[in-house]
């Protein structure tokens, strides 16, 4: 089985950082420096996908990391989510439509699993083009948002942000995915939005003389894996354990819902 | 005198915060968090100007802290620039106009003598609006970049952002406010953009005791008056120490300069 998790937010918001620290690697490295100097803002939204395989507790698991380059870094951002549901779209569609074929014929299903919509940590509220964007890709995907850069906060910040985040959400009807107790199936305690700070697989020392993965400032080290710090190890056990499969299942379900009121409507 | 200073970014950048840093006030309190919360992502661009009076070496100095919330912050940010240029061409124009009435019928010069312009330290490169605006203030007044957040960036980050911005300015020929030395006109080396850090008049305790203004985090302390940290004092010795008289004269000549300009060719 391939996990498939899409990174949405505009450009410089750690996405790429990111996969890079859930995977432990460096696996895409960031542009050369250079390169990405001399690249015009892309005019187009793209879209990027990177296969990996992570090993988790002894078996191995096949990720694809897709990146949406160019989102939101335009002038005029009208409609700028439109390639990212039109791929997602397709990529449904096209599932359904092979589940028709015969096994060795089918393509590869890249359906999105789980889209992690990356906010700029202003501490403000959220900007229009992310109400918007996550909205339209809550339709058709699990959504979770993410506090980008959470290093930029602190603690009050963090707390006031997340908060007025999830008031914005719920104010805009944007049903996000919201883990349940795979037991129970009671709502968990919502961490949304997680925080998240990212540094590859770059280890450095901190105050206490740890070696840790963190970005090394000069008043200290913000660490990826410290749970004072930030959520990512909470949103890396969410994702690629407890509750994988049930992001894969919901997605399953959404996709055969759609498919089935699409095709009743036409 | 008055010297006037406005600030352009997008919202969430610190420039509220950073007014009152430089001021070392809550002046201007950041808008209430239930108020702020509550109102639209406005859909125009706003001037607020805020009066001040700061002492700076025994001698009361009159500061004009000029904002333009709502500056970016659409979804289409076309044009996003032009209420902030038509207020300054107004200022300037009516200074013009001014300079031929009875001296006691003059109105209060609004004329912008800095533009702070504050770019999101992505850690990439400057965004499309960000060129584009810089372009159309730089014509029209002092400009001086300015990278927001500068907590956000490592040491490494920050030396790299720094030069990419100077290449990136340099290749769209945005003319900027470049310090000389007072007495022998030379260009004086670069610290452009500025990166600074905010907290208005909040004192915190850094790891060696003492009492700073800066952001606390729980891995420490950014400091704002710490020159490992930001360029905060630098900036600030400029603005209203060395160079407020040069950026007042050059703002003169400026005006001067285009109502001529555009007197010969109507
Ligand atoms: N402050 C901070 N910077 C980060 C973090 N993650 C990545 N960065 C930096 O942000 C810049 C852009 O990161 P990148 O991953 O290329 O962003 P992308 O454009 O969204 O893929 C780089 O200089 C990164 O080192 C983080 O968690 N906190
Ligand atoms: N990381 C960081 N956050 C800051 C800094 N200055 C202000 N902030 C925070 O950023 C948020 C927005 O600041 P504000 O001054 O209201 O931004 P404005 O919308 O540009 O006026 C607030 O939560 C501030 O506390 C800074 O230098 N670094």
């Amino acid at each position: 089985a391939t996990f498939t998790i899409m990174m949405v937010g505009e450009s410089g918001l750690g996405k790429t950082t990111f996969i890079n620290t859930l995977l432990a690697t460096n696996l895409k490295p960031k542009t050369d420096d250079h390169l990405r100097h001399q690249q015009e803002a892309r005019k187009t939204v793209e879209i990027d996908i990177i296969r990996a395989e992570v090993e988790e507790k002894g078996f191995k698991l096949r990720i694809n990391a897709i990146d949406a380059p160019g989102f939101g870094d335009n002038v005029d951002n009208n409609e700028a989510w439109l390639p990212i549901t039109n791929f997602i779209d397709d990529q449904n569609e096209q599932y359904m439509l092979q589940q028709s074929q015969p096994e060795r014929s089918r393509t590869t299903d890249m359906r999105v699993h789980a889209c992690l919509y990356f906010l700029r940590p202003t501490g403000h509220q959220l900007k229009p083009l992310d109400i918007e964007c996550m909205k339209a890709l809550s339709e058709r995907v699990n959504v979770i948002p993410v506090i980008a850069k959470a290093d930029t906060l602190d603690k009050d910040e963090l707390a006031l942000f997340k908060e007025r985040t999830r008031e914005i959400l719920d104010a805009n009807n944007i049903k996000v995915y919201e883990p349940r107790d795979l037991q129970t199936g009671q709502l968990l305690e919502s961490q949304l939005p997680y925080s998240v700070i990212g540094a590859g697989d770059r280890e450095v020392t901190n105050a206490l003389g740890e070696k840790v993965r963190g970005r090394q400032y000069l008043w200290g080290v913000a660490e990826v894996e410290n749970e004072n710090h930030c959520d990512f190890k909470k949103l890396r056990n969410l994702l690629i354990r407890t509750h994988m499969l049930d992001l894969i299942e919901s997605t399953h379900e959404k996709c055969y819902r759609k498919f089935y009121t699409d095709f009743k409507a036409s």
